[in-house]
């Protein structure tokens, strides 16, 4: 990851993030 | 800010360094497009799934401009359930704990910590789509070569609608999209980079999209030319 390009990297951290927080902050398959 | 009020006025064709593109971009650093592309796809009727901008840059002026990660957002689709009613086969078993582990050590690598247990968010299903936008983060396309290089090449829009035209492409992205269950993509090129829009549900070519990426995008290409 450290090798990643700065876009990705960040990128790759925003979607991961994101996910982390929607699966944490909705019920599941309403 | 709005849209037309963040946009600077006709900047002239810019391509960036390898490496680095954004560096030479003011107007494009990765926290304004990724505004841009949050902007374009939550606020339309339609049902985006992704953005993503394909930036344009060098490698060597010799060689042709390569496409390659400038920046997405990933919106994710509506019917999330859908999976549920599925029957879970082997392949998928199999598939899921791969897609989980890679996820896993990203996770671990990105926070530089290790990560583990069952409530870890890692432990929930990742979708085909999550998994297609993931993998796209490691791909670029030659100028010419691809569907984000053909709409770049061509300075014209491709707009690809339904899973028969997709599986039927020439190019492989289409094809590896409408396997991970997208039925929309499009590709439309700016002067910098190419912005690419997919979907799980079937949309139709709009002006209104055309113009949006213009406004927010800057372009300058013949939108009649589809």
């Amino acid at each position: 990851v450290a090798d990643l390009p700065i876009a990705r990297r960040n990128s790759l951290t925003r979607f991961l993030e994101k996910r982390k927080d929607r699966i944490t902050s909705t019920a599941p398959y309403q | 800010p709005t849209p037309r009020s963040s946009v600077s006025p006709a900047p002239a064709p810019v391509t960036g360094i390898a490496g680095d593109p954004l560096k030479s971009m003011p107007y494009f650093n990765q926290e304004s497009l990724q505004q841009r592309l949050q902007t374009l796809i939550d606020g339309a009727r339609e049902g985006w799934t992704y953005a993503i901008f394909w930036q344009s840059s060098v490698v060597d002026f010799a060689s042709p401009s390569v496409l390659g990660w400038g920046d997405g957002y990933y919106k994710g689709e509506e019917d999330k359930n859908k999976r549920k009613t599925a029957s879970f086969s082997p392949d998928f078993i199999t598939e899921q704990a791969h897609r989980k582990k890679v996820l896993r050590e990203l996770n671990s690598l990105i926070s530089g910590t290790q990560t583990g247990g069952e409530n870890d968010a890692v432990d929930e299903e990742v979708t085909d789509t999550e998994w297609f936008f993931l993998i796209s983060m490691t791909q670029s396309f030659v100028n010419g070569s691809g569907l984000p290089g053909l709409a770049m090449y061509s300075s014209s829009p491709i707009w690809v609608t339904g899973t028969e035209r997709l599986a039927a492409s020439h190019c492989e992205r289409a094809r590896q999209a409408q396997g991970f269950g997208l039925q929309t993509i499009v590709c439309i090129p700016s002067a910098n980079g190419v912005v690419e829009l997919g979907s799980t549900e079937l949309i139709f070519q709009t002006a209104d999209l055309m113009n949006k990426v213009k406004v927010l995008f800057n372009f300058n290409i013949d939108m009649g030319a589809t």
